[in-house]
């Protein structure tokens, strides 16, 4: 795996 | 927290000494793209109230500061357009459009704009730091508030390490990008950090 699933942070 | 510092440090810095010297209107502006285009997930996610609240806060502070630098006297009177010059639109905006258009996970609207915002704001620094190198002496609150402005990246690394080993959460692009931020501050932070140990004024090179 290489990218975050969600975008959670800021 | 230590983003939302930074931002109030300068709002404060503003009001209180009701001028920009030394600041880079140029900086907040990258950090106001960066903004606009990564929390554009505003519109069609809900992730927390807490993530939803410091989004809106950091959007609408740096068009605020953007605002009090460009246009409203007295903070407007003392900012040096000449000084605060660097060409970010050639030199970051297009690249990180280049890239985050390369390196996007998929080529949807959103994961382009997330992606060149996380390497525009890997470099968003550099307008104020080129600012800072030319004038040399840094104000007091200017240097606690640029130190802040790179620390908070440097926290985001230590918890990105937490949760690759707690959750196995894995982002690359968030993680290269964060290194090449934090990056760039190190030499600050190492003329930074002699100033305070010898409690001397903060002067660079």
């Amino acid at each position: 795996e290489f990218y975050s699933d969600d975008h959670d942070e800021l | 927290m230590l983003h939302l510092m930074s931002i109030l440090l300068l709002l404060w810095k503003l009001k209180k000494s009701k001028s920009c010297v030394g600041i880079s209107c140029r900086m907040q502006e990258c950090y106001a793209i960066v903004f606009c285009l990564r929390y554009l997930d505003l519109f069609y996610q809900f992730i927390s109230v807490y993530n939803t609240a410091m989004k809106v806060v950091f959007i609408s502070s740096t068009f605020y500061l953007i605002f009090l630098m460009r246009f409203q006297p007295p903070v407007s009177a003392t900012y040096d357009r000449t000084a605060d010059s660097f060409p970010y639109e050639q030199y970051l905006l297009g690249p990180a459009a280049v890239l985050g258009f390369i390196s996007a996970e998929e080529w949807s609207i959103p994961e382009i704009f997330w992606t060149a915002s996380i390497w525009l704001e890997s470099v968003s620094i550099l307008p104020q730091l080129i600012l800072l190198q030319q004038l040399r002496e840094v104000e007091n609150l200017t240097a606690e508030f640029v130190a802040t402005m790179g620390a908070y990246r440097f926290f985001y690394i230590l918890n990105w390490i937490y949760r690759y080993f707690a959750e196995g959460y894995v982002n690359w692009i968030g993680w290269l990008g964060g290194i090449v931020q934090t990056g760039l501050y190190v030499d600050f932070f190492y003329y930074y950090a002699m100033s305070k140990w010898y409690g001397q004024k903060l002067v660079l090179p």
